[in-house]
C-alpha cells in the first residue's frame, strides 16, 4: 500500500470518465473499465457505481504530456498511465497517456486498456506495487489473455489487507487435487523437452525422466501471461515448439518463452468457423501430423505443409477402435498414443491403431 | 569494445530519470558532490535491481538497462506521489 495505508472509508465508490481516446470505441473502453472494477469488487466488499457528471471519487482520463498535475507523461512507450492513492480531488483518479496505442486485444500492437485500467484502479483504491511477477500490480506492462482474467494471491492479499472481505472466502482458485485421487481427471497434456506435463485448471503435474517426484507447479509459473485451463495441448519436438489451446485461441511456446504474434484463431489452422474449441491435440513425429480431437471427430494436420489434410474430420470410434467417442487430452510416447477420457486412460499402438491397455489416468504418478 | 561515450551518457541520463520518477533518487546538483552522487546513484540501481530481481550490482548492465525501458506505471515503486 502507499505510506499511511490511505483506503476508501466507505462500500459505494463512484467514478466518472471523463472523456475517451480514440483508439478504441467508446463501448469498449467503457467495457475494459467496469470489467477492471469487477475485478476488485469480486474480492472486497467494494461496490463501484459510474456517474455521468459532477464529482466522482474516481475521476478517469486521457491525457498526452503535461496535463494539469505534476506528473507529465512521456510521450509513447515508457509511462503508460498513473493514479493516486484514495483521498479527495485528485485522490483515487487515474490518467492514462494519450500517446499510447489503446486497444482490447491482447496483441503486441497496443496496450490492453482493462489490464492497465485494472492495474491503475488497485492504486486509486489503495494499493502500491508489487514485485511478485506475474501479479497485477507489477510495475511493468505484460500483455495476458484477459479472458477470465483472475487476481494474483499477492494482488488479493494485498487489497484484503485495506478491504476485509465480509461475504465468503473471495474467488480462489479450487485446490490441486491429490496426485492419486482415483477420479483424477486432465484437461491438457503434452511432452516438453523429454518431459511429460498434466494440466488441470491453472496446476501443472511435470514429470521428468531425470527425477522419480512429479514436480507440482502452476501454468502462470512458467507462462505467466497464460491464464490456467487449457483445452489441449502437443509438442513438435522437431521445432522444439509447444502449442496450447483455449477455447478459439492457440498459442505457441518454445521452452519459457511465447513466440510473438499469439495468440492466434484456431481457424488460422484450418478449422471450420463452426469449430469453437479443440478438446485435445497429439503429433505423431513419424508421420509428422497432429491429431485434433473435437467432439466425436479428429482432423489430421500436415505439420510440413502446415496445413489440414483431406479427407478429414472422421469419425474417432471408426479410426481408434475401443477408446470411445470423445477424448479429454492426449500425448504420445515411446511409439503410443496415450488417451484421456475421464479418469481413464488408453494406450494405442500409434502404426497398428490398436488398443494395448486400458488404466487410471493417474497411473504416471507412481500411484 | 567499450561503449561509445555518448551512447553510455545518453543511458546514464536515462536510468537518473528513472531512478528519480520511480525510485526517489534525488541529485546534488553542485559537482562538488559528484562522487557522493554516483555512490548514491549505485544505491538507487541496487535498490531497483533488487526490486526487480536481478543480480544486485548497483552497476547500470543492460539487463538493468532493458528492465528500465519496458513500458510500466508511472507509480514510483518505492515512494507515494507527494
Amino acid at each position: 500500500t502507499f505510506p499511511y495505508s490511505p483506503k476508501w472509508k466507505k462500500e459505494d465508490v463512484t467514478y466518472r470518465i471523463l472523456n475517451y481516446t480514440p483508439d478504441m470505441l467508446q463501448a469498449d473502453v467503457e467495457e475494459a473499465i467496469a470489467k477492471a472494477f469487477q475485478l476488485w469488487s469480486s474480492v472486497t466488499p467494494l461496490r463501484f457505481t459510474r456517474v455521468y457528471s459532477g464529482q466522482a471519487d474516481i475521476m478517469i482520463s486521457f491525457a498526452a504530456g503535461f496535463h494539469g498535475d505534476f506528473y507529465s507523461f512521456d510521450g509513447p512507450g515508457g509511462t503508460l498511465a498513473h493514479a493516486y492513492p484514495p483521498g479527495s480531488g485528485i485522490g483515487g483518479d487515474a490518467h492514462f497517456d494519450e500517446d499510447e496505442n489503446w486497444t482490447k486485444f491482447t496483441t503486441y500492437s497496443g496496450y490492453n486498456l482493462f489490464l492497465v485500467a485494472a492495474h491503475e484502479l488497485g492504486h486509486s483504491l489503495g494499493l502500491g506495487h508489487s514485485n511478485v511477477f506475474g501479479a497485477l500490480m507489477y510495475p511493468i506492462y505484460m500483455a495476458k489473455d484477459t479472458r477470465d482474467y483472475q487476481l494474483h494471491q499477492d494482488d488479493i492479499d494485498g487489497i484484503q489487507a485495506l478491504y476485509e472481505p465480509t461475504r465468503t472466502t473471495p474467488s480462489k482458485p479450487p485446490p490441486r487435487p491429490e496426485d492419486c485421487d482415483p477420479h483424477l481427471t486432465f484437461d491438457a497434456i503434452t511432452t516438453l523437452r523429454g518431459e511429460t506435463l498434466f494440466f488441470k485448471g491453472s496446476y501443472v503435474w511435470r514429470k521428468s525422466p531425470y527425477f522419480s517426484e512429479i514436480e507440482h507447479d502452476t501454468i502462470s509459473s512458467f507462462w505467466p501471461s497464460l491464464i490456467g485451463g487449457f483445452d489441449a495441448a502437443y509438442e513438435v519436438d522437431k521445432t522444439d515448439r509447444v502449442l496450447f489451446f483455449k477455447d478459439d485461441q492457440y498459442w505457441a511456446v518454445s521452452g519459457y518463452s511465447i513466440e510473438s504474434g499469439f495468440p492466434k484463431p484456431i481457424q488460422s489452422l484450418g478449422f471450420p468457423t463452426s469449430v469453437r474449441k479443440v478438446d485435445a491435440a497429439v503429433h505423431d513425429h513419424n508421420t509428422k501430423k497432429t491429431n485434433f480431437f473435437v467432439g466425436n471427430k479428429y482432423w489430421s494436420f500436415n505439420e510440413n505443409t502446415q496445413s489440414m489434410e483431406r479427407g478429414y474430420p472422421r469419425k474417432i470410434a471408426a479410426d481408434f477402435r475401443g477408446i470411445g467417442h470423445t477424448i479429454d487430452a492426449a500425448f504420445q510416447k515411446n511409439g503410443y498414443f496415450y488417451f484421456f477420457r475421464g479418469s481413464n486412460q488408453y494406450q494405442v499402438d500409434i502404426k497398428k491403431r490398436k488398443l494395448i491397455r486400458t488404466m487410471k489416468s493417474n497411473s504416471w504418478f507412481n500411484c | 569494445f567499450p561503449a561509445v561515450p555518448e551512447k553510455k551518457e545518453e543511458d546514464t541520463q536515462f536510468a537518473k530519470k528513472y531512478l528519480e520518477s520511480f525510485y526517489d533518487f534525488k541529485e546534488e546538483k553542485s559537482s562538488l558532490f559528484k562522487a557522493k552522487n554516483l555512490n548514491h546513484m549505485a544505491d538507487k540501481i541496487r535498490e531497483m535491481q533488487s526490486f526487480f530481481g536481478l543480480e544486485v550490482t548497483g552497476e547500470l548492465n543492460r539487463k538493468t538497462l532493458d528492465m528500465m525501458k519496458q513500458p510500466r506505471c508511472g507509480i514510483p515503486d518505492v515512494r507515494s506521489y507527494s
